[in-house]
């Protein structure tokens, strides 16, 4: 996945 | 969900309940300003779009994306039709555009790909990280709150400021790195909350009344 957006998070 | 994470928004969740319940108990937004309110809505619904793909995360994810949405609407129509008599525009008079256009050329400067929702979620994380600085301005101007309201800022800081945890916690747990632009966007929006925090512990926590220092 790499570095980035953590889409889990609101 | 990490410890922090879940008090993070737990602790987001209850800032929410104590505005409402400030509103319903003493029939008043006097103290709330509309602007910092109007800039949740924008932020929550830049940031939600996600909603209408479906790709579905949690029960918990959507519940909560939801909420925030539906509950930051419900607080404009609380301060512009059911109390709007004792909402006070004229001391809520931060200029908001001055954190729109920056917040805009930040996105799309700083994001995670030019999509239509990755630009608009970057907006979201720029603009949360100073939407409370019209609330902030306008404790300033007046330069006193009350309690109840200062809970709820507090409840927000409170919010802001165990999400760093929680990212410190997933950088050492989680095998996919950092996300730049909500930690950096978070520690700036958690600094904010400094200042208003230090009154809050010495004084309110104290049982004295929330007053700056003339």
């Amino acid at each position: 996945t790499g570095a980035g957006r953590k889409k889990d998070e609101l | 969900m990490n410890f922090f994470r879940l008090l993070g928004d737990l602790s987001h969740l209850a800032s929410i309940f104590i505005l409402l319940h400030k509103i319903q108990t003493t029939r008043s937004c006097r103290g709330i300003s509309f602007k910092t309110q109007v800039l949740y809505v924008v932020v929550f619904v830049t940031r939600y779009l996600d909603l209408l793909t479906f790709q579905f995360h949690s029960i918990y994810n959507t519940v909560m994306k939801l909420f925030f949405i539906g509950s930051s609407i419900y607080i404009l129509y609380l301060m512009r039709v059911r109390f709007r008599p004792t909402n006070d525009p004229s001391i809520d008079t931060f200029r908001i555009e001055y954190l729109l256009g920056p917040c805009a050329v930040l996105s799309l400067i700083f994001n995670y790909g030019y999509t239509w929702l990755e630009i608009p979620w970057s907006f979201s994380i720029f603009l949360e990280s100073v939407a409370i600085l019209p609330q902030l301005f306008m404790l300033q101007r007046t330069g006193e709150a009350e309690t109840i309201t200062t809970h709820y800022i507090a409840a927000l800081g409170a919010y802001r400021a165990l999400y760093i945890p929680n990212w410190i916690f997933r950088y050492f747990t989680e095998d996919n790195g950092v996300d730049a632009i909500a930690v950096v966007a978070g520690i700036v929006q958690t600094a904010l909350y400094v200042d208003f925090g230090w009154i809050y512990f010495t004084k309110v926590l104290q049982g004295q009344k929330f007053e700056l220092p003339a």
